[in-house]
């Protein structure tokens, strides 16, 4: 696991709270707000297992933590985004906590129901860019979710364990989180892929 | 900027040019830009061999096969490499 240099993280009161929300006049047209929401609230869902940090969803766009959107090509932020596949998606380091998708994209949470052959999967990408989000930059880890590159129709929704110990590194450890849950959730995924 | 320009064109895959390259490791932070075409080779096979360790391929220096298909995978827009001075993706604080 790396640090971006410097190593900022979000830094206030125990037990952290950070708020996201949604813009609302930038989602994506290949998937349904609560469909949206449902792969968000399942990521954020997966880092808050490990960490003591709780993600909530909040309307007030203009005062969330993290504020999520979907946007094409040139969008004001010095990096436009690309169409389709290339740049799938970027976030800043914190505390800012803007985290920008390509709509360009396929987006797809069912690659049953989505048939196309460049459809890339939300929540593999949502849980990517959340762990920047939370200050972790990229691994050279193949099988962890802050590995670079996902190939199309392809998923990686699980932490790898140099996910987790990145993180902690940096939150410290959730109460509940036992590695051997962990390891478990790894197992399965391995036998399904 | 042209966004694509940062990335492969995916509607040309198989097709990767050394320029292409060049832009794919100085935009994700593995190449600075330099005039000195004595030591832009250099430059070029360090950079690869970077990428290669960085994401966990064979360390070779050279645009093999498997590098040219790493480059061309859909990825995330941050860099790999962060210099402290990257302004774009540490814009400030809220």
């Amino acid at each position: 696991y790396v640090y971006f240099p410097g190593k900022p993280r979000w830094t206030r009161d125990s037990p952290l709270k950070l708020t996201y929300a949604f813009s609302q006049e930038n989602l994506t047209p290949y998937l349904t707000p609560a469909q949206i929401r449902r792969v968000f609230r399942r990521a954020f869902g997966k880092w808050a297992s490990v960490i003591p940090v709780s993600f909530v969803e909040t309307e007030d766009y203009v005062f969330a933590d993290i504020k999520i959107g979907f946007f094409a090509g040139d969008h004001g932020d010095g990096e436009p985004f690309d169409g389709v596949l290339g740049v799938l998606a970027h976030t800043f380091s914190p505390e800012n906590g803007r985290l920008h998708l390509d709509n360009a994209e396929t987006w797809a949470v069912d690659f049953d129901e989505q048939k196309s052959s460049v459809a890339v999967d939300l929540e593999s990408v949502a849980v990517h860019e959340i762990g920047h989000v939370l200050g972790l930059a990229h691994s050279s880890v193949k099988d962890a979710a802050m590995y670079p590159t996902l190939k199309p129709r392809s998923k990686k929704v699980d932490l790898n364990i140099d996910d987790v110990v990145g993180v902690q590194s940096l939150y410290g450890t959730n109460p509940n989180f036992t590695l051997s849950a962990l390891l478990a959730s790894e197992t399965s995924t391995n036998l399904a892929d | 900027r042209n966004p694509s320009q940062f990335t492969i064109n995916p509607s040309q895959p198989d097709v990767v040019t050394i320029p292409e390259i060049k832009r794919h490791l100085h935009r994700f932070g593995y190449l600075q830009r330099s005039n000195d075409s004595k030591s832009d080779a250099i430059l070029f096979e360090k950079a690869l061999a970077r990428y290669q360790k960085n994401l966990g391929l064979p360390i070779t220096g050279k645009p093999d096969s498997d590098t040219l298909s790493h480059i061309r995978l859909p990825r995330c827009g941050f860099p790999d490499y962060v210099e402290s001075k990257t302004t774009a993706f540490h814009a400030g604080q809220k």
